[in-house]
């Protein structure tokens, strides 16, 4: 089952808000790069980044959701997030996306690209997971 | 008068999503 979407985005998606890499640097939440979550995982003992992919992009019985399917990483484990339309996702290389960009924009003043079936974000999991 | 504000710092594994696969080898 999907996970429920919260009522409201966390307030770190807010343009401006102040992020803290895992070597210390601090970046407002709009300045980050791929490059930077790649580090941060690598000098992290307990998390990794994986790559997630959209397979499927599905309406939701929840107003203003939507249901994103992902392959997860090398084994590809289908993975189901329920998240509302807004909701920022980082897409390798490309930056913050979402289901709607325009209301992300709206509501946080983070700028977006639109979240596509075939993205690449980043997700993470755990490094002990072997 | 301008009263400072303290500033929030959210780490960086805040930001992208959680997504356990179960996955062992």
């Amino acid at each position: 089952a999907p996970l429920s979407p919260s009522s409201a985005l966390p307030s770190f998606f807010m343009k401006g808000s102040i992020i803290q890499l895992a070597d210390g640097e601090l970046k407002r939440v709009e300045d980050l790069r791929t490059e930077d979550f790649l580090q941060s995982a690598e000098v992290s003992r307990e998390l990794k980044i994986d790559s997630s992919t959209v397979e499927r992009i599905d309406s939701s019985r929840t107003p203003d959701a939507v249901i994103i399917q992902f392959s997860v990483g090398e084994h590809k484990a289908q993975v189901c997030v329920e998240v509302l339309v807004e909701y920022p996702f980082f897409v390798f290389g490309q930056g913050w996306s979402s289901c709607c960009p325009d209301r992300t924009t709206q509501l946080l003043a983070l700028s977006c690209a639109k979240l596509s079936v075939g993205d690449v974000c980043i997700s993470l999991t755990l490094k002990s997971l072997k | 008068n301008v009263e400072p504000r303290s500033l929030q710092v959210f780490p960086w594994h805040s930001l992208v999503p959680f997504l356990e696969t179960s996955q062992s080898n």
